[in-house]
């Protein structure tokens, strides 16, 4: 990726992560849909030789041998027997039955996880810079599991089952399957496996945001990552025959608009489809649109359709307007026709200038890369949010990290919109999703393993969490772009990603194997179902449980709305990674109606490794609305080191 | 239509309960599938993640299995998305 490395303090010359060879024994699983091997992200140039630990290997199939692996790309496996047992068998003329990409989603991400160094990368000249991954020096495994037809749990539970035996220390997973209970989804089941080995799991939010409930991915063995935005983007402005101008964005090169002012439709004025203001296909009216710039509607289809539409409509141009749905989120495309996004508020006053004037005129001017936007990071609204539906005392999604206009490697075999007629090939692509946003946790985590060997996944995922922002240099909180207010941790979990921070936590929540099945056993799953999960027989004993005692870097805690007084305990241990030192609590909360205590108020550490436990108290003194939430944040830190917890009260 | 069509399900195997006439978790599993149906094959076996196998069955076939020692659970194939 260009940009993200420098937005997350990565890559200056004294580096706390140095190009030691340490970082290049950590290699990164990617479960996704392949990956085309000719990227130069994956130049094994400078690596030396294959982790001797690695038992993978690369797999032959349709164009691809094992010699399209090297010392970058040190696996490549492929799983579509549980594809072709559902959909038929695999039609090679449309797809490889290989590792290879196809697609691109695949390469973009194990590209963003642990790309090498390229220099001047861009699409179309847009984002240009030294792309890279996360994790230069680490390795890459590609498992491929999705295919045109979708991803089938058989097929991702058989590549967990070979990733766990190959020996990856990462798993990176930009997909999801709704919101079935642990045991049932093989996600969280192949995860839990692979945690068990020491294999830290990272996986997408969902792009179900900006409504409530919307996460997938929600086991706490699993590291669940939102998205967020970058301070970049790409402005492309509509300019009205009236003289008013609107921002918009875009990623759209080729040959550009007449310098005059050209006729302006909305896209439901030119159509006798019920829908038309979609610019779905085959909907609109050549007669109508030849010679125009259009006014599409967001939704339903994809935005790089709706231009193609209009293109092939004899349109000689689109503006692209949010609607509710999206509100003021921009995401740019490399549009097949001179084209702009605009915010819903822009759009609605665009078409009021539509309706208001008897000849409408417009044109877009295009901008470029201009970097240094703020604010940012500010929560996509796409990004999954919680509250967490399935274990509502842990708080998801757990972080968030750049997942808007990210330039990564792309596939060979299709152009940058993925539609069927666009024959441009590029090397790099600009995409948006949390799909993009996990393996830049994927690639952290594998720095962080590198640093810290020794770490667990749960000491990683904390150092993660607890070292994230939630306010920007200013001291204001971070925005959510859906509704422009602050962001709260039920959409950026414990904040944004600071792998600097990270890198020196100074404290760590950690957490063992049988934390885990503990957390199983208080949710009173039956013997067989964590037996599913664990592979061993009856784990839960003649003991009380509690999942509040369940040592998560964040705080979840829930309320009856019927009120009167009600205290929750919840306790938690800390482990010193850093120096000796005395840790001081200090607690934040937006509601008055929850007293909230730590017990004891200081901690002091006089070695590594050594364990304290604390307990909190929240007590709600009153009654509160159904369904209402507020939220908190407990800290404690030495002066050096800030070991930060969100906390999200809830009335149900 | 066929008459008694088929899915893809998982089956988690309890494999601490493997009878010890078995020499290799594989032959248990093939032998608890062929019980109830001659012609389903198992598409993989998993052995780090789970202890089981997926394969197509009928719903009949799936009911069947279910009563079968061993059987932790039979779960139908889910799909999933990219993000």
């Amino acid at each position: 990726t260009t940009r993200t490395p420098e937005f997350l303090g990565l890559g200056k010359s004294d580096s706390i992560y140095p190009e030691s060879d340490s970082g290049s024994d950590v290699i990164i699983g990617v479960l996704d849909t392949g990956v085309w091997p000719e990227s130069k992200s994956f130049d094994d140039t400078g690596l030396g030789p294959v982790p001797s630990g690695w038992k993978g290997a690369c797999e032959t199939g349709t164009n691809f041998s094992a010699s399209n692996c090297n010392r970058k790309l040190i696996g490549a496996r492929f799983f579509s027997k549980g594809y072709e047992a559902t959909l038929g068998p695999i039609d090679t003329s449309r797809e490889s039955k290989s590792p290879r990409d196809d697609d691109g989603h695949g390469t973009h991400t194990a590209s963003t996880a642990a790309g090498s160094v390229v220099e001047g990368a861009s699409l179309f000249g847009y984002a240009q810079g030294s792309a890279r991954g996360m994790a230069t020096r680490a390795r890459i495994a590609a498992y491929k599991v999705c295919w045109v037809g979708g991803c089938f749990s058989s097929d991702i539970l058989k590549a967990i089952d070979q990733a766990v035996e190959d020996n990856v220390n990462v798993l990176s997973m930009s997909l999801g399957g709704g919101m079935s209970d642990y045991y049932r989804d093989s996600v969280a089941v192949g995860a839990f496996a692979a945690m068990e080995k020491g294999i830290f799991v990272s996986c997408s939010a969902g792009n179900a945001g900006p409504s409530s409930f919307s996460l997938s991915n929600l086991a706490p063995w699993i590291t669940t990552v939102g998205a967020g935005t970058l301070d970049r983007d790409f402005p492309a402005y509509v300019s009205l025959g009236n003289g008013k101008n609107f921002s918009g964005v875009s990623l759209y090169k080729g040959n550009t608009l007449p310098g005059t002012l050209l006729p302006f439709i909305y896209a439901a004025n030119a159509s006798n489809a019920t829908n038309g203001n979609l610019c779905m296909m085959g909907t609109l009216i050549p007669e109508k649109v030849a010679g125009k710039i259009v006014i599409c509607d967001r939704g339903v289809n994809a935005r790089v359709q709706k231009g193609s539409v209009v293109k092939a409509a004899g349109g000689l141009g689109m503006v692209l307007a949010n609607t509710a749905a999206n509100g003021e989120e921009l995401v740019a495309d490399a549009h097949l026709l001179p084209a702009t996004s605009v915010g819903q508020k822009s759009g609605d006053d665009i078409k009021k200038y539509l309706s208001s004037d008897p000849k409408p005129s417009v044109t877009i001017l295009f901008e470029g890369t201009k970097v240094g936007v703020q604010p940012s990071p500010v929560v996509a609204a796409f990004s999954s949010r919680g509250p967490n539906s399935i274990t509502p005392e842990i708080l998801k999604p757990d972080i968030i990290a750049p997942g808007v206009n990210i330039l990564a490697g792309w596939s060979g075999a299709l152009g940058p919109t993925g539609l069927p007629i666009d024959d441009r090939r590029v090397p790099f692509n600009i995409i948006s999703g949390t799909s993009m946003s996990c393996p830049h946790v994927s690639g952290l985590a594998a720095l962080l393993k590198g640093a810290h060997p020794d770490w667990s996944p749960a000491a990683i995922r904390s150092a993660l969490m607890t070292t994230a922002y939630t306010v920007y240099k200013n001291g204001r909180n971070i925005l959510d772009i859906a509704t422009g207010k602050p962001s709260t941790p039920f959409d950026h979990g414990a904040g944004h990603v600071d792998p600097i921070a990270a890198h020196d936590p100074g404290l760590v929540y950690d957490l063992t194997v049988d934390d885990y099945v503990n957390f199983l056993c208080a949710l009173n799953y039956t013997d067989d179902q964590i037996s599913g999960l664990t592979r061993k027989e009856g784990s839960c004993k003649a003991k009380k449980y509690s999942v509040t005692d369940f040592n998560y870097p964040s705080f979840a805690v829930n309320f009856q709305s019927t009120g009167g007084s009600t205290v929750a305990k919840y306790t938690r241990t800390l482990t010193n990674v850093g120096p000796a030192g005395t840790y001081k609590v200090s607690l934040k909360s937006e509601t008055q109606m929850v007293k909230v205590s730590v017990v004891p108020e200081t901690l002091t550490f006089s070695q590594r490794n050594e364990k304290k436990s604390y307990t909190v108290t929240f007590n709600a003194v009153g009654a509160m609305k159904p369904n209402s939430n507020s939220f908190g944040h407990i800290e404690w830190s030495d002066g050096k080191h800030t070991v930060g917890s969100p906390i999200a009260f809830s009335w149900s | 239509v066929e008459e008694n069509p088929k899915s893809t399900y998982i089956i988690r195997m309890a494999k601490y309960q493997m009878p010890a006439v078995f020499e290799h978790h594989t032959r248990w599993y093939d032998s608890s599938l062929k019980s109830v149906s001659g012609s389903a094959e198992m598409l993989y076996t998993y052995n780090n993640v789970v202890h089981g196998y997926s394969t197509k069955l009928t719903a009949q076939e799936v009911e069947a299995l279910k009563a079968q020692p061993g059987v932790l659970s039979v779960w139908p194939e889910l799909k999933y998305e990219l993000h």
